[in-house]
């Protein structure tokens, strides 16, 4: 495994804050 | 309750002069407007009161209100700046704006670093990345032994923990995210370039001239 735990961290979707910004209308 | 336009001005606790928001963060003052029609859907989800508490934050990020995350919490956490459980408007746009295409990466690995600090101690620790994976893991379902969930904390601390420390502190974190620049890929929201396009009503509350 060549990632570090950052980059797998960042794979979580709580830090993904594109949601936001879709289904609002 | 909730935000409501009154003689032209917008009635909502925590609300701030878009002209004034707009001169403390890349959004143009169209934009702060564009995204006072998001924070309004947010803010009015579950309590129509004009402000995002934890659970309508969840809410809009999973369209789920019953998922418990880490993640989303620490981020809805260093939203909430006044530390009142709850996010206003000017919280909202201060907090966005870090994730603006056009915000200083000194500005988004600041902010990435205080994510990571769950504690705020000032250091990212060992046992604050380990409890970060194991959510993450717990998140997806996904099983690693726990042998290589330390190799690949070794591995890490190896890497990002220059002084061997046991901890990794701010200029650490600066050195490593730049020889790791896809870590911050999750400071960026391409969506921001667009509010005005995706909020398009804005205009029709605008309370000024030219933006």
């Amino acid at each position: 495994l060549n990632l570090n735990a950052f980059d797998i961290i960042s794979l979580s979707s709580g830090f993904d804050l594109s949601g936001l910004f879709e289904e609002t209308d | 309750m909730g935000c409501v336009p009154s003689k032209g001005r917008r009635q909502c606790p925590g609300y701030e002069d878009p002209v004034f928001l707009a001169s403390q963060t890349t959004f143009s003052v169209s934009e702060v407007e564009a995204l006072f029609e998001l924070f309004k859907s947010i803010s009015s989800s579950v309590i129509d009161d004009g402000l995002i508490n934890k659970e309508e934050f969840v809410l809009a990020l999973f369209k789920n209100r019953k998922k418990e995350n880490l993640f989303a919490s620490r981020i809805f956490d260093l939203f909430d700046v006044k530390h009142k459980g709850v996010i206003d408007f000017g919280d909202f746009v201060r907090a966005l704006h870090i994730f603006h295409p056009n915000t200083s990466l000194e500005d988004k690995i600041n902010f990435s670093f205080r994510l990571y600090d769950l504690d705020n101690t000032g250091f990212i620790e060992r046992q604050e990345v380990k409890q970060m994976l194991l959510a993450l893991l717990g998140e997806s379902e996904m099983k690693l032994a726990d042998e290589t969930i330390e190799a690949i904390l070794d591995k890490t601390f190896l890497e990002a923990d220059t002084n061997q420390d046991g901890k990794i502190d701010l200029s650490e974190w600066q050195y490593f995210v730049s020889k790791n620049p896809s870590l911050l890929r999750i400071m960026t929201l391409p969506y921001l370039r667009d509010i005005t396009t995706a909020f398009p009503s804005f205009v029709f509350y605008s309370e000024v001239d030219e933006a």
